[in-house]
């Protein structure tokens, strides 16, 4: 509609609601629904002396129950054009806001996070997640790497090799993710790839996501003897960092193109220049 | 010698599955960054060596048609650029920015420098002007009462044909001239 805000370039548009969440992805001419937003869920707190029923803690993530807690449902955004970016900078409550960008040129498009101090005045630990829905059909089946290498094929609430019953929904489906998660179906594919080593998940067909930030008040009793509850100037740790958002959409998608396309991506996200940086009162001529 | 040596030491005790996942005790985790801290600016001598050896030659004599000799520069990481942070951009009227490709193919990235100002210019190693952006860094990071910065914008530029396992310098000064402020776009 004309009350919506797109940021983009040739290869991929972002469209953002009145309300200011993503709301669809437009790739080489082809919009799909796919919106993003920061939740979180409560941590579990247990009773340590039995051995399924511990807290959240530094080993395990285990939520409270499968109620997932929305953060705000208005985003105040800005958005910033120019020739080589394009931005917009949302801001979802008090401790949580992100930047989403495209480059010019830029067959992805950027979601630079930043979380925390999370609030804990309330005794709740909490662990924060992003999550990325969409309308691909992908029947309880995504990827997630193996340390950054092939791709692994997961299935919602399986095991290959045993008869696996899934009795926590939400942390028996979660799996390591060090660069990728992806999904999809004949017609389309959503990958994300990370900066850093995350836990993910897709609880539901057609979404993924991804834990970001987490701050928890009990200890799990696997050994460390302490609650995750980092603290520096005596507040809860801040968090930043990035996703990176592939999407390929066709008649008929030719996923390999598109899986080639995101290795590019990886490679280059993963391992970006080193910057050194140097003082100098030379002119450009002496220097040169 | 020594240098990399500390490096290796912090990187053995970094496999550690505790280091790995993060499930150490608080204070080791302190532990653990003071470490890759020390490690880190202890192996900048070595990268300021080879990179110094790299830029300007191992030739103590001016090159031709100039006076001066090959200058030793000061390469300097900003490891809180993860936070929009970096003394020397933010101070200098003129800095020079070397990017080093660690990967085997030429590439291109867009940069981005926090800047206190938005009056900069950039030039390649040919004397081009290169096209720039600024960006205003979000609220949130600038509001962070410890996070000690002047930074304002993050100035933004292509560096583009990036050598494979090679580097690139620009060179980056102040002008009189300011670039349009960044001005956010009419609600809706």
């Amino acid at each position: 509609t004309s009350s919506m805000t797109r940021i983009g370039n040739e290869h991929i548009r972002l469209n953002f609601d009145t309300n200011g969440f993503l709301a669809a992805v437009t790739v080489e001419g082809m919009t799909r629904i796919i919106s993003q937003d920061f939740l979180y869920y409560e941590g579990a707190v247990g009773n340590n002396l039995e051995f399924q029923n511990r807290s959240s803690g530094a080993y395990i993530f285990r939520p409270l129950n499968s109620t997932i807690k929305i953060v705000t449902t208005k985003v105040d955004i800005t958005v910033y054009r120019g020739s080589l970016v394009e931005e917009v900078h949302q801001v979802f409550n008090d401790w949580i806001s992100q930047v989403v960008r495209v480059y010019r040129h830029k067959n992805y498009a950027e979601f630079e996070w930043l979380v925390g101090p999370i609030p804990i005045d309330d005794d709740v630990g909490k662990e924060v997640i992003t999550r990325f829905e969409t309308d691909i059909k992908s029947e309880g089946i995504f990827f997630t790497d193996s340390n950054g290498r092939e791709m692994i094929k997961r299935l919602r609430n399986h095991r290959d090799t045993w008869n696996v019953d899934i009795v926590e929904p939400e942390a028996g489906n979660y799996y390591p993710i060090t660069t990728k998660i992806a999904l999809e179906d004949n017609r389309a594919r959503l990958a994300i790839l990370t900066d850093r080593a995350q836990g993910g998940s897709s609880l539901k067909d057609g979404s993924l996501e991804l834990m970001v930030h987490r701050r928890l008040l009990h200890d799990d009793a696997f050994g460390v003897g302490e609650a995750l509850n980092e603290t520096a100037y005596g507040q809860g740790l801040i968090a930043r960092g990035t996703h990176y958002l592939m999407a390929g959409f066709s008649q008929k998608i030719d996923s390999p193109t598109q899986e080639a396309l995101e290795r590019f991506a990886q490679l280059e996200t993963t391992l970006p220049t080193w910057k050194f940086f140097s003082k100098t009162e030379y002119t450009f001529e002496d220097w040169m | 010698l020594p240098h990399l040596g500390f490096m290796r030491e912090t990187m053995g005790i970094m496999q550690h599955h505790d280091a790995v996942t993060g499930t150490e005790k608080q204070k080791v985790a302190y532990d653990y960054a003071k470490r890759l801290e020390v490690a880190f600016r202890a192996c900048g001598a070595n990268t300021r060596a080879a990179l110094n050896l790299l830029t300007t030659g191992n030739n103590p004599e001016p090159v031709e048609g100039h006076t001066r000799r090959p200058v030793k520069f000061q390469f300097e990481s900003c490891p809180l650029l993860n936070i929009s942070l970096c003394d020397v951009s933010e101070e200098s009227d003129q800095f020079v920015l070397t990017l080093y490709n660690p990967l085997s193919y030429s590439t291109a990235e867009y940069i981005r420098v926090p800047v206190s100002d938005n009056n900069f210019q950039i030039l390649d190693h040919k004397g081009v002007i290169l096209e720039t952006q600024y960006v205003p860094i979000p609220a949130n990071l600038i509001d962070l009462s410890y996070r000690d910065s002047q930074a304002k914008y993050e100035m933004v530029f292509l560096a583009d044909e990036l050598p494979p396992l090679g580097y690139r310098s620009y060179y980056i000064k102040k002008t009189n001239e300011p670039s349009l402020k960044p001005i956010p776009d009419p609600a809706n």
